[in-house]
């Protein structure tokens, strides 16, 4: 039975896309998992650092995505919404198996209030990944940059969370503002989940800003239960490029700094999960 | 009667509330206009970035914020919630008269279920903010990433709205897909609203990428519409650091390329205003 991680942070930009994408390759690549990435943004942007815009428009068309799984109103498929199963894409990269994607779409926009009448809007995707969860050792969930219905579904269904972040103020502020919001869920909606830690991500060393940032949140009292993980993410564009390739880091440039980082972060990543 | 303008991108950290704080502050300090800053996210960034923590839940305590405008109900007061003018804080920094600033509150997290059943949430900003609109030139309205109720709320009050983007394929995604909720949003609200155009933030002008993006971007014919700012916000760790002591750049290094940058930004958007 597979451990369902979600990569979360309200913050946006602050990597999370990056790490479930990289992170899920690494997992298959080089630990031999079989991983599904659950893209649980309207955003899309895990879906399409996957495959090219002109492949997830003809799957979408012709099969089902995570509008159907958590049953969005603006989907134009008619009929019935397809079946978790069905909306899965199977060894997504073909120079990496073992890695199967449910796309996103954005009829995800306004599923808050497409969902606001459903009894148990929270535990849709908890209750559907129960038919696949066998099949896989990791679930990664890359959630979008917010705590509502989409990034419920994706705690509820989840073992343990990640928290990528970048070593800025404004980024670190919402370390404590998640927790505080993530206590208040994991008491309404009684489900129990761990944090595997905060990842530090878009990192420039050199920098004194980034380097004091990094050794406050490590050191601060507030944060003395929270593990930090030893790798760090560089700034690297590398990793801004290749999801214009559709590809993750180790298919576009395997020798870049940030494919180094997160195939070190993946082997930090398998030892945490236990 | 002041000009409303939005601060408006769906990708996460692109840079909107450094563009809304430091606009903001320019616009006040450069060309005499009176200010008001609303901060629709309940990350409180902006607000954070113009008024210590401490000083903010001070405020927070005694006055109202964005959690009473909105009507929020984790918001601890109580009783009525505080009128939208008892929620401005005048002349939020003493350096910089004519800067008032309507501070936000982490009660907004789950905003959009809180009033899914009151009639009219997306209209409560324009109506509310009809009794100030008259003491300002200029009114911006820094938004979360996403398209919910919230940022509904400042679209709908706003004339005009403002892409930050950073440029590189994942941020550039969104453009498309802003445009096309933008055109359902503008349909179903039945609201007017100008766009003043994108610009180009974090940039790294010395990477190919990133200039190979813009051009791409400038040239693009699905966005032959779009007014692209000739002004670019260059990556300037400055711009970062400004928020831990609650300055926008012109406070914390007037020197730095980010305050040269946002200085000739908001010369180019009073332009575009009119
Ligand atoms: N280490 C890095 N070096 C360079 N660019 C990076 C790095 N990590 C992420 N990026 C780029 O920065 C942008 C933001 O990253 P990403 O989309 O992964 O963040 P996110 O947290 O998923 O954002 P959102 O909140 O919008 O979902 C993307 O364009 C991505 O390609
Ligand atoms: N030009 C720049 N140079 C360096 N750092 C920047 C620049 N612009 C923004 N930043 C930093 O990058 C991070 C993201 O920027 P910001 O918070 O303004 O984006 P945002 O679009 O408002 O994010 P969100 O989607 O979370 O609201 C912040 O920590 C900010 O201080
Ligand atoms: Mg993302
Ligand atoms: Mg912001």
């Amino acid at each position: 039975k597979a451990k369902v991680v979600s990569l979360l942070n309200m913050k946006g930009g602050v990597g999370k896309t990056t790490c479930a994408v990289n992170l899920a390759t690494y997992l298959a690549r080089d630990h031999g998992k079989r991983v599904l990435l659950v893209d649980f943004d309207s955003q899309t942007n895990a879906s399409l650092s996957l495959m090219p815009e002109t492949a997830w428009e003809k799957w979408a068309d012709k099969h089902g995505t995570m509008a159907d799984v958590l049953e969005a109103r603006g989907k134009k498929r008619q009929g019935e919404p397809a079946a978790l199963a069905d909306c899965i894409i199977h060894n997504v990269l073909p120079e990496v198996p073992g890695l199967d994607l449910i796309p996103s779409h954005l009829a995800l926009t306004f599923i808050d209030l497409d969902l606001a009448a459903r009894p148990g809007r929270e535990r849709i995707v908890s209750r559907k990944l129960a038919k696949v969860i066998g099949n896989y050792d990791v679930i990664l969930c890359d959630c979008p940059p917010n705590l509502m219905t989409a990034t419920q579904n994706a705690l509820y269904a989840s073992d343990a969370y990640l928290i990528p972040m970048q070593p800025d103020y404004l980024s670190t502020l919402g370390l404590n503002l998640l927790q505080d919001r993530l206590t208040y869920l994991k008491r309404e909606l009684e489900f129990k989940i761990t944090c595997l830690g905060v990842v530090f991500t878009r990192v420039r060393g050199w920098l004194r800003y980034h380097a004091e940032t990094m050794e406050r949140l490590r050191t601060a009292k507030d944060f003395k239960r929270i593990h930090f993980f030893e790798t760090v993410i560089p700034e690297n564009i590398k990793l801004a490029e290749a999801p214009m390739e559709a590809k993750p880091i180790e298919l576009h440039d395997s020798t870049a700094s940030g494919a180094e980082a997160y195939r070190a972060l993946t082997k930090e990543f398998v030892a945490r999960l236990g």
